[in-house]
């Protein structure tokens, strides 16, 4: 008898088991096949402003690079296939986040002002617009050192690794962008373009090069090798700061080998803003994010919701609150200037990331658009283009 | 000017803007290296006399540097500083939910533009509910210094009048070159998007 009932309980025993087990092994399952949707990935992407460039990013993660080398990888790259947006004589902000400890820290390596820069430079500023073309608005560049920093402080991979598959890109079969081809091609820009010394790389002779024809870049190509080679010194301290810097005095600029060699980045930490169930995390001044963190912090108390824009009144008058939200916003911009050069504008930022002065600007804003431009503190504005 | 966004296999991400500034920078190109040199001093014009603008103050506030007064107009350097970096409205971001597991590394490119194309993707995406494509792809509007609207090609008719007969003023940009890029890590799907604006593709695994 009581051997049948041990039995029985082993039975019952196993079957519950079992059960869990399949269970467990469901639940387990489902999740990795959580519905994504067609477009989604489920380990790492990157988002560059090319499909070549964004691959380049992807691939260094696959080879256990770190998010940052990847980073580095894919602006290597947009240098060459967005050249007219970006590249190693312009400068760079990173905001890295650190899954590990949880921290996230900004390296801001932006161009500053060379120190023999003409002291008139700014009586300069209306002739110069819209373009800025002339080697007196040439800031010291500070991309690869921010690259360097970045790479000591988060990189993983091999810093020449990061390069090389851009290398392989200039020393193959190259072919001019068809973004950059579109900007050369533009009435805007061209009459500019063909009396500068860019001619001499994009066009032949006054035509611009052919779209997806072959666009030779040789220069660039030893450049980046010396740089994977030999890192970012060669360009601050050796011989390719020296070749820029005689050829830029060329164009009359007055950048120097003591500006390149005195370039530093600055790493700080990121400015914290809470938004409901998110944290933002972006740069502090002379970048924008006080001023990104200003507008959705005001805007989050507005409570924007799918269901706020199901109506078309509902639509317009978010649009409204946003609109209205900007003209404030862009009153406040005068805080970004650079603290680390003015130390008495250290703290003029701060009040942009405290809630007193977002519940003010709400209860600034009513059912009118049309208020006076001193209401936003924008009556003695001008133009604020900056990139 | 150009925005990457990176999510690593481990949740670490990297938010990263880089520019020369105007197309081309100062179009000013060094033949023996190969570079286009940036036009970065000329962000020196949009730098502002401190206190030129005040939002009115709350009650609380003292005014000086730490508040929201001004700062003595004296105390206005009107000459560019050796070693100062110009303003700027490059924004790389990211936004980290740990209540809901999930994460927006995004930033954008565009000069003035990117701030207010960044603002409306974060809108779109976090509160509107648009899944992340739709919420970057949405045509912008963007106010001017003078505060006039102006609206991305394609912008919704109904709203443009909508907020005329609020009594906004409207203007015309010729050139609209706002691109953001962004991921979006929401459980355990990743979401990449690069602006179709600039022909963008993203890349995953």
């Amino acid at each position: 008898m009581a051997c049948g009932r041990r039995a029985t309980l082993s039975l019952v025993l196993l079957g519950l088991a079992l059960t869990l087990a399949i269970v467990v092994l469901a639940v387990v399952l489902s999740r990795r096949h959580t519905p994504c949707g067609p477009n989604a990935f489920f380990r790492a992407a990157v988002a560059a402003d090319s499909k070549v460039c964004s691959g380049i990013g992807r691939a260094i993660l696959e080879q256990q690079g770190s998010p940052v080398d990847a980073t580095i990888a894919a602006l290597v790259c947009t240098g060459v296939i967005n050249p007219q947006s970006m590249g190693l004589g312009g400068g760079v902000i990173f905001t890295i986040y650190n899954a590990t400890t949880g921290k996230v820290e900004i390296i801001n390596a932006r161009e500053s002002v060379p120190a023999n820069s003409d002291p008139d430079l700014l009586t300069q500023c209306d002739r110069a617009m819209p373009l800025g073309k002339g080697s007196q608005w040439i800031g010291v560049p500070g991309e690869l050192r921010g690259y360097a920093e970045a790479h000591r402080r988060h990189g993983r991979l091999p810093w020449a690794q990061l390069f090389q598959p851009t290398i392989e890109l200039l020393r193959g079969d190259f072919h001019l962008p068809s973004i950059l081809s579109q900007f050369l091609n533009s009435s805007f820009l061209r009459p500019s373009l063909t009396t500068s010394s860019l001619r001499q790389l994009f066009f032949n002779g006054t035509e611009p090069l052919q779209p997806q024809g072959p666009f030779p870049w040789p220069a660039l190509a030893a450049t980046l090798e010396t740089v994977a080679a030999e890192g970012a010194e060669a360009f601050y301290k050796g011989r390719l700061g020296r070749m820029l810097v005689e050829d830029v005095a060329k164009e009359g600029g007055r950048l120097t080998m003591k500006d390149l060699g005195d370039f530093h980045p600055e790493v700080l930490d990121a400015l914290e803003m809470s938004l409901g169930d998110y944290t933002l995390y972006s740069p502090p001044p002379p970048a924008g994010g006080a001023i990104l963190s200003f507008i959705l912090n005001v805007l989050r108390g507005f409570n924007f919701s799918a269901d706020s824009v199901a109506s078309p009144e509902g639509s317009v008058d978010m649009y409204h609150h946003l609109v209205e939200t900007f003209k404030f916003a862009w009153g406040q911009k005068w805080r970004l200037w650079d603290p680390r050069s003015h130390r008495n504008m250290q703290n003029v930022s701060l009040p942009l990331l405290g809630e007193e002065l977002a519940r003010h600007t709400r209860q600034q804003i009513d059912g009118s658009g049309d208020h006076r431009l001193s209401h936003y503190s924008l009556e003695r504005t001008w133009d604020h283009r900056m990139g | 000017t150009s925005h990457v966004s990176v999510l690593g296999e481990d949740g670490s991400a990297v938010s990263a803007t880089s520019t020369i500034n105007t197309p081309f920078g100062a179009m000013v190109y060094s033949p023996r290296t190969g570079i286009l040199l940036n036009n970065e001093l000329l962000d020196l014009c949009w730098r502002r006399p401190p206190g030129s603008s005040i939002t009115p103050a709350p009650a609380t506030d003292g005014g000086g540097p730490g508040g929201c007064g001004a700062v003595p107009d004296t105390t206005y350097p009107r000459v560019p500083v050796p070693g100062e970096r110009p303003p700027s409205s490059m924004v790389p971001s990211i936004l980290i939910s740990a209540a809901r597991g999930s994460k927006l590394v995004i930033g954008g490119a565009g000069g003035e533009l990117i701030i207010s194309a960044v603002v409306q993707a974060v809108m779109n995406k976090l509160w509107l509910g648009l899944d992340l494509s739709e919420a970057i792809a949405a045509p912008i509007l963007h106010v001017g210094s003078q505060g006039r609207v102006e609206f991305e090609p394609s912008f919704s008719q109904e709203v443009q009048n909508g907020l005329r007969e609020r009594g906004h003023s409207q203007s015309q940009r010729p050139f609209f070159l706002n691109v953001v890029q962004a991921v979006a890590q929401e459980g355990t799907c990743v979401y990449a998007v690069s602006d179709s604006r600039k022909g963008g593709e993203a890349a995953g695994y």
